[in-house]
């Protein structure tokens, strides 16, 4: 699962 | 980007802008800890290392940079200005950083969403800032005379942080596959963490008196 490590919080 | 995520930064911002203020301005950080202050700066530079990995917009990066800048010279202000350091409470700012940083170290090694440096890093960062407030807290129980500005510093942290659980429930309903269960553990448990303050910080508003914790 690529979206898995998209982190945009901050 | 949703309402409750705009709100949380924002009050984010402002709770950092109150603190400058405080410092800046007036030359005092009593009643401020420096042990809250330099775990937020590891906090930071441990999470915002992907500025140099990933670029998710300009928001972002800037938002980034803001929190890295602000919360070191914090740090700076004081340890090393020479008005600022003085108002300090060093004695009554006791607690151990390390007490905290090491479970958190090894809670991020044992539970992240991939074991990379940079994943585990991230997860570390969040254990760190779910409990970052606790030196802060401490020091407010043992501060006779709570200032304003201290008050409503420690208020908007912890309005930012329940705003971003609203932000959370929110993305979970509208966003295909958005789940983040460390990130959102931690929130909770942060959030928690002010329920006490809050309890007493509407309190004194709503008696209109000055903010006193019991010790």
């Amino acid at each position: 699962d690529d979206d898995e490590g998209v982190k945009d919080e901050l | 980007m949703n309402i409750f995520r705009l709100a949380g930064d924002m009050t984010h911002l402002a709770s950092v802008l109150v603190l400058l203020l405080k410092i800046h301005t007036i030359k005092s950080c009593a009643g401020i800890s420096l042990k809250t202050q330099e775990l937020y700066a590891i906090t930071f530079a441990t999470r915002y290392l992907d500025l140099f990995t990933d670029y998710i917009s300009f928001y972002n990066t800037v938002m980034k940079i803001i929190f890295l800048g602000s919360s070191f010279s914090i740090v700076w202000y004081m340890r090393r200005h020479k008005v600022v350091r003085r108002s300090y409470d060093r004695d009554q700012d006791t607690f151990r950083h390390f007490f905290l940083i090491l479970p958190c170290l090894l809670l991020a090694t044992f539970i992240n969403e991939k074991l990379t440096a940079k994943e585990v890093l991230w997860a570390f960062s969040l254990y760190l800032e779910a409990v970052a407030i606790l030196p802060q807290l401490v020091l407010l129980q043992r501060t006779r005379n709570i200032d304003n500005l201290t008050g409503q510093y420690v208020f908007l942290l912890g309005a930012y942080r329940a705003l971003y659980i609203l932000n959370w429930i929110y993305r979970y309903f509208t966003e295909a596959r958005y789940v983040h269960w460390i990130t959102w553990i931690c929130g909770v448990v942060q959030t928690l963490l002010y329920a006490d303050f809050f309890y007493y910080y509407f309190q004194s508003w709503k008696k209109n008196v000055k903010l006193e914790l019991p010790a």
